[in-house]
């Protein structure tokens, strides 16, 4: 473990927290996107298949928990708890996201470090989730106001993966035979699709007006 | 140390 990890984990933990206390105390997922959210569980869930069967540590195994419980009680949430389902914008949500799912597992069958079933649905959840974020980008190009706790999530969200870039650079040069270029590669992919989005957050932050992407 | 092959990170 490195500290660039440990932020890298901290950042997505409180993603999940500020997504989890705006659903939870607001009663409202105005302007989130449950096709993203659905995807995240996905992610996780063939992500996690080991978590029964390989232990690494407490830390490990507790923070695997916590996102499998968060990203299901958030889909749940958003599809059944009345209140907020009312919040739910499904005319906007509207992201074909399991046409997302069929390239990734596609490109999972052919790219992968060894042909296990563990290690290609692990890919997948690696391919699923560089992409996993275009339906919350594409929702928010089209609600023009973007609510405080919303952008945050996002951007909390997206900073994680940027930690774990660190993260791998410092293992990389640390430990001896430390490469894994699917990993790399999907993990810069996944940050820089958040660019542009970061571009503006940071726009809005320093003009200290509300955050709007562009039409 | 963790075998090379199990997934040591989240």
């Amino acid at each position: 473990m490195n500290i660039f990890r440990l932020a890298g984990d901290m950042t997505h933990l409180a993603s999940v927290l500020v997504l989890l206390l705006k659903i939870h105390t607001i009663k409202s997922c105005a302007g989130v996107s449950l096709k993203t959210q659905e995807l995240y569980v996905i992610v996780f869930a063939t992500r996690y298949l080991d978590i029964f069967t390989s232990f690494v540590s407490i830390y490990n195994s507790l923070m695997k928990l916590i996102f499998l419980g968060s990203s299901f009680s958030i889909v749940w949430y958003m599809r059944y708890h009345k209140a907020v389902h009312r919040t739910y914008d499904r005319e906007q949500d509207t992201f074909r996201h399991w046409f997302l799912m069929l390239p990734c597992i596609l490109l999972a069958l052919l790219i992968h470090e060894k042909f296990t079933f563990f290690e290609v649905m692990w890919t997948f959840s690696l391919y699923l989730e560089a992409v996993a974020i275009l339906p919350q980008l594409v929702l928010l190009q089209r609600t023009r106001n973007i609510d405080n706790l919303t952008g945050q999530y996002i951007f909390l969200l997206g900073g994680y993966r940027g930690f774990y870039i660190l993260n791998w650079i410092y293992r990389y040069f640390t430990e001896p035979h430390y490469v894994h270029w699917i990993t790399w590669i999907s993990g810069l992919v996944q940050t820089l699709l958040y660019a542009d989005f970061f571009y503006y957050y940071f726009l809005s932050w320093k003009n200290n007006k509300k955050l709007q992407l562009p039409a | 140390v963790a075998p090379d092959d199990v997934k040591d990170e989240l």
